[in-house]
């Protein structure tokens, strides 16, 4: 485990931090971006692993959280 | 509004959050190092986003769930409009996609989620879900030739499990389906965004 927190929580914080007022679905879609770059190396093992984000959405309008 | 029903929006609509915006962060800390940055991280933007916040460390299992049939019905008792929620679940994750609480029982997020779809105050508002658990063993090594094999296999199987697609259809004809009926407002499955930090079956990192 990553001592310094989740790639996903941590980059989630980081994108909505630095634009609070846009849509959040694009936010996310940039957080995945973000994560799906990210290489991640296993606690017992030097091989570079992948995370993917899933984003499921049933929201009928934009979410803008500002 | 003839049938006392809710507008439809257009496409262009935002949904209204001038009412209160509550957080409930329920996170399993214990054996999970690192867990903390991710509370205190969530917990600040939170704030900073104008959300009432009430925050659980190292919930059981059973905790998991009386603590969102409490968020709802102490919801369903706010005074004023609630205009959305935002539910953070953090936890080691099992290899079906449940989430383990802190005594190692387990409970599907899918349980927690239906907590708040039948929430009264929040009928029409926006939920937010985000789970930060492994969802099974699979380890991604991207795409390698290994990798892409397994993915072109994986791509010509029939699907054992309903596709992301086709979940989103089952939301989509349940919405027009109840658009259309005298009953209709905005069902249960509506108005709910849930973010998963591994894809299904992968471990989150």
């Amino acid at each position: 485990r990553d001592e310094t927190g989740s790639d996903f929580i941590q980059t989630l914080v980081e994108v909505l931090r630095a634009d609070p007022e846009g849509d959040l679905l694009e936010l996310l879609t940039e957080v995945n971006r973000r994560v799906c770059e990210l290489d991640v190396l296993g606690p017992d093992s030097d091989e570079r692993r992948k995370a993917c984000l899933e984003i499921r959405s049933s929201l009928r309008r934009r979410l803008c959280l500002q | 509004e003839p049938w006392g029903l809710e507008p439809e929006p257009s496409p262009s609509a935002q949904y209204d959050l001038s009412g209160a915006r509550v957080a409930l962060l329920l996170a399993v800390i214990r054996g999970r190092s690192g867990a903390q940055h991710d509370v205190e991280a969530l917990r600040g933007l939170c704030q900073a986003l104008g959300f009432e916040t009430t925050l659980t460390t190292d919930p059981t299992a059973q905790a998991f769930q009386e603590e969102l049939a409490q968020f709802r019905e102490w919801l369903d008792a706010h005074r004023g409009p609630v205009s959305c929620a935002l539910v953070a679940l953090m936890a080691h994750g099992g290899p079906q996609g449940q989430l383990l609480g802190a005594d190692g029982q387990e409970v599907q997020p899918e349980a927690l989620v239906r907590e708040l779809s039948c929430c009264r105050a929040l009928r029409g508002r926006p939920k937010i879900f985000l789970l930060q658990a492994c969802r099974g063993g699979h380890r991604d090594a991207g795409l390698g030739p290994t990798a892409l094999s397994w993915f072109w296999r994986w791509l010509r199987a029939p699907p054992a499990t309903p596709s992301h697609a086709d979940v989103l259809q089952v939301y989509a004809d349940a919405q027009g389906s109840s658009s259309r009926g005298p009953t209709a407002g905005s069902s249960d499955q509506a108005d709910i965004l849930m973010v998963y930090a591994a894809a299904e079956g992968c471990v989150a990192y």
